[in-house]
């Protein structure tokens, strides 16, 4: 904290400093936490806000007049047909249940990336750090590729595919409604710090489908003393019930939030353990076993109860990782609340192996390769289908119908401006 | 700055100036030259890593000439700190001397350098 200090009080740094603080845009007029600008938490981690200077118009809210003059939730669709005199917002949204998605989540959910390239001097040139501004002002995460909000091509690998796609797809009432309240380090013990940057007016707004997808940050510390740093069940039950209530005093009715199990990251070690880090690649000579055990000597691993050669600890972090586990699941079964329904996804990465494998493909191509922790791009894009399926199969009524007007919308509206 | 953030970022920036003099076969000046000569200029980014250059550069030519890996150099310049009582921290294999030894004699290839001699002070 020392360190970060230091940096933030440079010029360069103090926006970006400023940003991860608070975790609302950094460029934001009307102050509605919605802005124009891509990165400092701006439309990469938020739906774009097509008007900044009026806080009555940002994505997700309900539309005002049915939009027949200004399109006020900036999905693309206002005006009205010069044939009935119909606002285009009444006659292709109304009574489509439409929504926005929301993720509460970590440094997997924002999807922390460090590009390969910049490791590799085989192949590295000017082009390979073209991104290192962007990348610095998006905390090294990249929102705008990620499984539950990603809406650009993917420029780091594999493809993208998100819920947010899938949900824009199924309505395109939906476009642009979305939002990563995501942050690295994220877990049940810290959320409710930056909880409160959530948009979402419980009169005005939308109802909205809300994944809680803390995944690691509850077993994982960079402390030598891993297990006792854990969090424990009982504290995660007071952390996540402490969020929904809050959760239920914003959410407007009809909302949707479901709970992710953490993973079993034993995966990691399991996996990279004897193969080559980037650094190593060239001249054969640093594994993963070796950078993992290099950071924790340092106190500098990230996951210090997973990235361990000691199999016992994984175990025992993997044990507490289910443990708690169960206690979100207990939740949703027990417990409920007024303006939202409660869900509960489990195993989703072991799902997305299962997938892949059955591509035929390798489990380390999951897996970023420059931190050895976090799930890739392919595993985010397999991920964002899964999830989708299943929920869609199960559950379709979170999703809600499918837009009989989506083509008309398109051939209106074509890409709605844009994201 | 925290031993263990400027040992992450020494041993890293140095693996890398290490392995671009190894694929270009240029000197590890050359090396660095196009290390900073790749990051982009916004945000003041490459002005930041010429200045970094300028700092470690002359230290850094001597410690790569004598075939000494990463973590070993950034031990000799003092960004990596080993704790007393506690075991060297390392991302290479130990070298065949010891880890500690080699320390030790590459402290006293940069033991008069500038930048030695203003850490000092500082």
């Amino acid at each position: 904290s020392g360190v970060l200090l230091k940096i933030c009080s440079l010029p360069l740094f103090r926006m970006i400093c400023q940003t991860i603080d608070s975790s609302v845009p950094a460029e934001d007029y009307d102050q509605d936490n919605f802005s124009a600008f891509p990165s400092l938490r701006g439309y990469h981690w938020r739906g774009r806000d097509c008007n900044d200077i009026n806080s009555s118009i940002y994505p997700g809210r309900s539309p005002k007049d049915w939009d027949a003059l200004q399109d006020s939730n900036c999905n693309g669709i206002w005006g009205f047909d010069p044939e009935d005199g119909l606002p285009y917002e009444k006659k292709f949204c109304e009574g489509t249940d439409s929504k926005g998605i929301i993720i509460l989540g970590d440094s997997a959910a924002a999807h922390f990336h460090i590009p390969p390239e910049w490791m590799t001097p085989l192949t590295m040139s000017k082009s390979s750090f073209s991104n290192m501004a962007l990348a610095i002002s998006n905390e090294f995460d990249w929102p705008q590729f990620s499984l539950y909000t990603g809406f650009q091509n993917s420029t780091i690998g594999g493809w993208t595919q998100s819920l947010y796609l899938r949900l824009r797809e199924w309505n395109r009432c939906n476009h642009r409604d979305y939002q990563n309240i995501a942050r690295n380090g994220g877990s049940s013990e810290n959320l409710q710090k930056y909880l409160k940057s959530m948009a979402r007016d419980q009169q005005l707004d939308k109802p909205a489908i809300v994944f809680y997808a803390m995944i690691g940050n509850d077993v994982c510390n960079n402390l030598p003393d891993t297990l006792k740093h854990m969090t424990t069940p009982k504290d995660m039950k007071i952390n996540v019930m402490k969020q929904l209530e809050y959760l239920d005093m914003n959410l407007p009715k009809g909302s949707h939030v479901i709970l992710m199990s953490l993973a079993d990251g034993r995966f990691l070690w399991n996996n990279l353990h004897d193969r080559y880090h980037p650094l190593g690649q060239l001249n054969k000579d640093i594994t993963y076993a070796q950078f993992y055990g290099f950071l924790s000597c340092l106190k500098s691993n990230p996951c210090e109860g997973w990235m361990n050669k000691n199999e016992t600890i994984r175990n025992l972090t993997t044990e507490r990782a289910e443990q708690l586990s169960s206690v979100l699941r207990e939740i949703t079964t027990s417990v409920k609340f007024s303006n939202f329904e409660l869900g509960y996804y489990e195993n989703l990465y072991q799902k997305v192996n299962a997938k892949w494998e059955r591509f035929g493909g390798n489990p380390w191509d999951l897996l970023e390769p420059v931190d050895g922790f976090h799930p890739n791009q392919v595993a985010s894009a397999i991920g964002a289908d899964l999830i989708w399926e299943e929920i869609l199969q199960k559950q379709p009524e979170i999703f809600g119908k499918q837009n009989p007007f989506n083509q008309e919308i398109i051939q209106q509206f074509g890409d709605q401006g844009g994201h | 700055v925290s031993t263990r953030d400027s040992c992450i970022g020494c041993v890293l920036i140095v693996s890398l100036v290490e392995q671009l003099a190894q694929v270009h076969n240029s000197s590890a000046q050359k090396a660095m030259e196009f290390l900073c000569s790749y990051m982009p200029e916004q945000g003041g980014l490459q002005g930041i890593c010429s200045l970094i250059a300028e700092l470690f550069g002359p230290d850094l030519i001597k410690l790569l000439s004598q075939n000494l890996k990463a973590d070993v150099i950034c031990y000799a310049v003092k960004l990596c700190k080993a704790e007393p009582h506690k075991p060297v921290c390392h991302l290479y294999e130990k070298p065949m001397n010891g880890l500690k030894r080699t320390i030790k004699q590459a402290e006293k290839i940069v033991r008069t350098s500038n930048y030695m001699q203003n850490y000092k002070t500082f």
